[in-house]
């Protein structure tokens, strides 16, 4: 143990223990996790070499590898806990991707959230035992967070009771979706519905991409990687161009919306369950800031303690760089939001799931601040730890530009934050949508509640001007 | 009154007030500037985008403070003596950074004087301090084992720079210790010279 070290954990005035298991909600969870951990750090089946030495078609291999490994695992261990699992993931992932990763953070979401219970049957098991491996295609090479103008048709033919799947532009082709290039043998495609010549607005539908067995790409399908980017080098972003491509109605997502045989639509009882699982993933984004930052000041902190640099008092010895105020300034305000955004990813966990069970119910009265707060925090604390991972790099000097240092991996992995899952500016103008409409509200004279009732009080709506 | 009347700089509670009040009076300004803009042109959209500026300042000001609450709130839930008081000085670290960082929202909507503003700076500068001695702990808490940190530089024991040295000979280019560029392209540019 280094001595600078051994000497803080010394002279802690707690034991870090104990907040570890409030991190955890309870010593039980810290526990379990560790079992969990210790399992993948003792198994020979992960061990590979340093992903930094390897091509990006190794990495790609070697994240597959690990993938398949991952879930035979759990499945031998027993573990279906979703926090269990996740704990397992965090792990094998350690600051890298998982093309994998989509099957289970957005294909199996969405059919949670978005199909009926005769579609689960039929495509929930295939997808948790990886018999089919599924993502989530809704970016398109010329859309992005503006979903109303993502331009992928499906037209309703019910002569046949098909769907057919079209990329009418090169700007209509599917581009970006985690896993579409080379690992998934199926998509949820949001697309444009139509039938009986009306355009009803974005749906979700099932697409096999992928021959079971072959891998080989279907007819009427055009599927492939987008090539190197920043970071994310495991990962097989990929495009998908469908050429008047069939589907059967049953393929089509009816939790909410259906379209019966003959071609008739039947609308969803709020337009704004289709984004169940976006509000579910930025929910969950929220947490990931917190984790990403947390390892981010781990590093950075740990490093200014052991690291030894220039001088405060003359022929003293060089002192620790965390003795010096400017780098406090720099990292402990940091470490102070990643305990901060660590609250407030559980906070919107629980709410999420809280209010998820409400809207199961039927209860949607809480629906759009959820869509609002979840859309604004995701943007807040993305943005906040994007900047912060990059002043934990630099407060490492050299070291901090190497890969040794873990930190441009943990960077590059996390600064697609901002954008996916809702542009960062898109999303605080959803908020302030909701800010908005609370506002006029509360001006005239109806209560608003939550995180905004503080609208209520507002001076100028309490001191109305009098006529002099 | 509602509002409070002044604020206490050491207190998460009342921190968290002037956090409410900064986001009730931004978003008060972008209602009213949105009901401007909506008043002098034909369409409510092209309002709508010559006012995001302040919509998307009243967004950031509305989860900055839904973030300082939070984490107010989750201080009352703590029971152990020294992790509150740990985790009480992040709180306020943390608020009255943020207020350091947006002094100029605070101090425009009077919801601190420039003499607070000046104590803020001061207690920020006192609270590196007082984490100082608890910083390594801290990050220890949050108990990423090394594996899953991946870094040299974070490692548990702190024996950064004989590991960071393994690690750069593990680099396949150390593979060899002379790479076979070497001998296709220098070599036959040197013996020409």
């Amino acid at each position: 143990m280094n001595p600078d070290l051994r000497r803080e954990r010394a002279a802690a005035s707690f034991n870090p223990e104990l907040l570890t298991h409030i991190l955890d909600h309870g010593p039980q969870n810290t526990r379990r996790r560790r079992e969990i951990e210790n399992l993948i750090l003792n198994d020979p089946d992960f061990q590979h070499e340093d992903l930094n030495f390897l091509t990006r078609s190794q990495r790609y291999e070697v994240a597959v590898r690990k993938s398949a490994t991952l879930v035979k695992k759990i499945r031998e261990f027993g573990i279906s806990d979703p926090d269990e699992i996740m704990w397992f993931k965090n792990l094998h992932r350690i600051n890298f991707v998982d093309p994998v990763s989509l099957n289970f953070s957005m294909f199996i979401p969405t059919l949670l959230n978005q199909a009926t219970r005769a579609q689960q049957e039929k495509w929930l098991h295939p997808a948790q035992e990886l018999e089919i491996i599924g993502t989530y295609a809704q970016t398109e090479l010329g859309h992005g967070t503006h979903l109303r103008g993502l331009e992928t048709t499906a037209t309703y033919d019910p002569e046949t009771q098909e769907f057919v799947l079209n990329s009418p532009t090169v700007t209509s082709i599917k581009w970006w979706p985690g896993g579409l290039g080379k690992t998934s043998s199926h998509a949820i495609v949001l697309a444009q519905l139509y039938t009986k010549g009306k355009c009803y607005g974005l749906h979700a539908f099932i697409v096999p991409i992928r021959e079971l067995g072959t891998h080989k790409p279907l007819p009427g399908i055009t599927v492939g990687d987008i090539g190197p980017k920043f970071g994310y080098d495991e990962m097989d972003n990929g495009y998908l161009k469908m050429d008047h491509y069939r589907i059967p109605r049953e393929n089509m997502l009816m939790k909410y919306a259906q379209v019966k045989p003959d071609g008739t639509y039947v609308k969803p009882v709020s337009n704004k369950l289709t984004y169940g699982t976006m509000v579910f993933v930025r929910s969950f984004l929220v947490g990931e800031s917190a984790r990403s930052l947390a390892k981010a000041c781990t590093i950075a902190i740990r490093y200014s303690a052991v690291r030894r640099q220039s001088e405060i008092k003359p022929s003293e010895p060089e002192p620790q760089i965390l003795d010096f105020q400017t780098q406090q300034y720099k990292l402990f305000p940091l470490l102070a939001t990643a305990y901060a955004f660590h609250f407030v990813g559980k906070y919107m966990k629980e709410t999420y799931h809280r209010i998820n069970e409400g809207i199961g119910q039927g209860d949607l009265s809480e629906l759009p601040e959820l869509h609002a707060l979840t859309a604004g925090l995701k943007a807040f604390t993305s943005w906040t730890t994007n900047s912060a991972i990059e002043a934990c790099r630099m407060a490492c000097g050299g070291h901090g530009y190497s890969h040794c240092s873990g930190l441009p991996n943990i960077y590059v992995t996390f600064t697609p934050t901002c954008t996916f899952e809702g542009e960062n500016t898109v999303m605080m103008l959803q908020t302030a949508r909701f800010l908005m409409k609370s506002y006029e509200q509360a001006q005239s004279g109806k209560l608003v509640c939550g995180m905004v009732s503080y609208l209520n009080d507002l001076p100028s709506q309490r001191i109305q001007p009098q006529q002099v | 009154a509602v509002w409070p009347a002044s604020v206490d700089i050491c207190s998460p509670d009342s921190l968290t007030e002037a956090y409410k009040l900064r986001a009730a009076r931004l978003v008060e300004i972008a209602a009213k500037n949105l009901q401007t803009e909506v008043s002098h042109r034909k369409s409510k959209e092209v309002a709508w985008n010559l006012t995001s500026i302040d919509l998307v300042r009243a967004s950031e000001a509305h989860c900055h403070y839904v973030v300082v609450k939070l984490f107010t709130e989750q201080l009352l839930k703590i029971q152990d003596k020294s992790i509150q008081t740990v985790l009480r000085n992040l709180c306020l670290l943390y608020s009255l950074y943020g207020i350091s960082q947006k002094a100029g929202d605070f101090l425009q909507e009077n919801i601190l004087t420039g003499s607070q503003i000046t104590q803020v700076h001061q207690r920020v500068k006192e609270l590196l301090t007082v984490i100082r001695p608890d910083a390594v702990a801290l990050v220890d808490a949050f108990d990423f084992q090394d594996v899953s940190l991946g870094s040299v530089l974070g490692r548990y024991d702190g024996n950064v720079y004989e590991n960071l040295f393994e690690w750069a000979k593990s680099s396949p280019l150390n593979k060899s210790e002379v790479h076979e560029s070497y001998y296709k392209y220098l070599k036959p540019l040197q013996s020409k010279l």
